[in-house]
């Protein structure tokens, strides 16, 4: 009964999706783990191997690309009915914090679910994409109406599942590997985010988070690819810097993805 | 036009708010950046001084409690037309989370948004929670539906704000506050988590997410209560293990809030 409303729906006539061939979720249930520095940083580096590829922001309420990707001055232009997304270094952006930095409104956005995904419907579906490899979609937190709306309306081919050692960081991506399930995304491979962090005068390793449950997630839905990043200061520089991190330290660990 | 759906409503009404004193919200706009933990720690301290004190985990999509505070088997008990609320050292607890497991159904809650407000509804207003000086109410991520139907139906008292060191936490805990403030609910403290990370071998303290913002943001909305809270392994590993920290260490440096 919860998860009746999970039924696909068929795709709708998101016309600005027609030439993408691979749309890739980046999700996890669970705020705050990483999700939007995973999605951005694999974007990047999809991009520097040769692909034609975009981001897409899917938080309304909470957008992060605005900070990850800066911009002097954001202003977004129409063509026609469709959105001219933003371009840096080759990735094509959108998010709805370029929406409302270019119109001026930097308010919360106070939005009940049918509002929110009709903004999603918009945003998503008339941005003018163009020919891509590769589309990555940055998923909010929860289970709610945008995981609901995109599931059912777009042709989703794959989901990266991004976690933290934390147990209630477990439990909740436990949540968003099964809503992918029921939404019929298969989920490709898991990133542990946080794993440990590594003092730079001593150089001992900290697993301030715990030990994590990697192995466990792995074995009990049969992930064949996991990743491991430490905690490390140059990545929260370089997001609060609007920079990816990828573009700025290619050589960091974190960006071996 | 956005916030349009903010005006406040006539508190609805729920009987078992009846008896409660002052509801206070413990939230930030951005996932994951402790408000469980610190709204689970402020109930129990508040306890730990003789007061009674209640505690009520709004997240539907990612419950927290039943990990913070656990319980063997839960099995909620209906009297009348209340729910008996779960207690532990004197606090009252009610989650999402506990509903579910009482029931045997451990899925996602794929919800879209006018059935999440219901749920809330049901919950914190059903549930007995009898006299109470203080009801915590630990808020979820984002500025949707479950913060606009307690924002217009519960007579929330004030709001404790958290937020991280990142930038990416400070643009969405000032949307959190202009929420609050919206639904006007005063914001009276911030709490800055993760602040640094002090090396247990050589005593150095890392500020892995960079300075913070926690004096701009005093400023800004003029609080006069700030508290910053270290990154400690303790703090995990007693979540992780269902014990409040305030319980297991009542001289730990994060519990003297
Ligand atoms: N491994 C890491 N080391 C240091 N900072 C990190 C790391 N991963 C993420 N962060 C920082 O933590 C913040 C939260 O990450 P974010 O990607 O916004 O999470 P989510 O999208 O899951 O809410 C960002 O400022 C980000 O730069
Ligand atoms: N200061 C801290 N040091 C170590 N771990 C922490 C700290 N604050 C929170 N955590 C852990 O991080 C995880 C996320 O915190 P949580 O309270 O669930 O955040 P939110 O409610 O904002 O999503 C929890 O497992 C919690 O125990
Ligand atoms: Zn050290």
């Amino acid at each position: 009964e919860m998860t009746a409303q999970a039924i696909k729906q068929k795709p709708t006539q998101m016309k600005g999706l027609e030439k993408v061939r691979h749309i890739i979720a980046v999700g996890s249930g669970k705020g705050g783990v990483g999700k939007s520095m995973v999605a951005t940083n694999l974007a990047f580096s999809l991009s520097k191997t040769g692909a034609k590829v975009g981001l897409f922001d899917a938080d309304i309420y909470g957008p992060s690309l605005p900070t990850m990707v800066g911009f002097e001055n954001v202003s977004l232009k129409m063509e026609g009915s469709f959105i001219e997304p933003l371009d840096y270094e080759g990735v094509k952006l959108m998010s709805f914090g370029y929406a409302t930095e270019s119109s001026g409104e930097s308010g919360p956005a106070i939005m009940r679910g049918p509002m929110v995904a009709q903004v999603i419907q918009q945003l998503l579906g008339s941005t003018d994409w163009g020919e891509l490899d590769y589309l990555i979609l940055d998923m909010p937190p929860g289970t709610g109406d945008i995981q609901l709306t995109i599931g059912q309306q777009v042709p989703v081919t794959a989901a990266v599942i991004v976690t933290t050692p934390q147990r209630i960081s477990f439990v909740d991506v436990v949540k968003g590997i099964q809503m992918f399930d029921e939404l019929k995304i298969p989920t490709i491979a898991v990133v542990e985010n946080m794993s440990y962090f590594k003092c730079n005068d001593c150089s001992k390793k900290h697993q301030v988070f715990g030990k994590g449950a990697l192995n466990s997630l792995s074995e009990e839905f049969g992930f064949t690819q996991s990743f491991q990043f430490p905690m490390q200061y140059e990545v929260a520089y370089y997001s609060d810097n609007g920079q990816p991190l990828v573009i700025a330290e290619p050589e960091n660990e974190v960006t071996q993805l």
